[in-house]
């Protein structure tokens, strides 16, 4: 069960998750309109920008973020931003769409040029996701639970994250054994996700290396 | 424009935001 203070807490983070996301036309013009390399790669462009402004937004709002010293704040948002958009992402490829639209934007990806090498991992890891039928409250405590990661570069004081970082996972691994009572296992694999997100950075800083030469 | 701006100056401008509010 979880206590008065976690239900608001959790309430409160699913609010400001839903709230803070990608302008509604942005995210349709990647579906509706047809482009060319370039006009893929600066749409791409665009929406990771606003990826990065909403997910600030969000951060704001995870209680006691903004008690952080201000440095430690901006080490935190730009060690999770790329782990945070791909966590985002995966929603898309989760969701039910209409049909034919995950595969409209599965082929513009692809078509960005961005190498094989790169997309491939991606898409694995939005299937991996895919495949733990995420709920909205567990995206949104994934999501605050990646952003407070006390161990990012930069980051001087570990101890003050640690502490924003734990109620969360408390909450979602009482979430998770209480809408999963029969998979044991989900928590871990829900933490096991944000390893692989830590690969994909890793893969993304590269990735950008090379699509910039490209 | 903000395609031009950096991961960093994207986040400290978003940031920003809060302390002129």
């Amino acid at each position: 069960e979880l206590t008065r203070e976690q239900h608001t807490l959790l309430n409160f983070l699913v609010d400001s998750y839903n709230k803070h996301r990608i302008p509604q036309d942005m995210a349709k013009k990647l579906l509706q309109e047809q482009f060319n390399a370039e006009e893929n790669f600066l749409l791409l462009t665009e929406m990771a920008t606003s990826h990065v402004q909403v997910l600030v937004e969000f951060t704001k709002n995870i209680p006691g973020f903004l008690g952080l010293d201000h440095e430690d704040q901006i080490a935190l948002l730009k060690g999770s931003a790329v782990e945070a958009m791909f966590l985002r992402s995966a929603q898309v490829f989760t969701r039910k769409m209409p049909s034919g639209h995950s595969e409209l934007l599965e082929d513009r990806i692809r078509k960005s040029g961005i190498s094989d090498e790169f997309i491939t991992p991606m898409f694995n890891f939005y299937n991996s996701i895919g495949q733990l039928h995420m709920l909205q409250e567990e995206q949104a405590l994934l999501t605050a639970i990646t952003i407070l990661t006390p161990e990012r570069p930069y980051v001087k004081d570990q101890q003050a994250v640690e502490r924003l970082q734990d109620p969360m996972l408390d909450v979602l691994r009482r979430i998770c054994a209480l809408h999963h009572p029969h998979q044991p296992q989900h928590f871990a694999r829900l933490l096991g996700r944000l390893t692989e997100l830590r690969t994909l950075n890793h893969h993304h800083a590269e990735m950008l290396t090379s699509w910039r030469t490209s | 424009p903000a395609n031009n701006l950096g991961l960093e100056d994207i986040i400290r401008k978003a940031l920003m935001g809060n302390l002129e509010d």
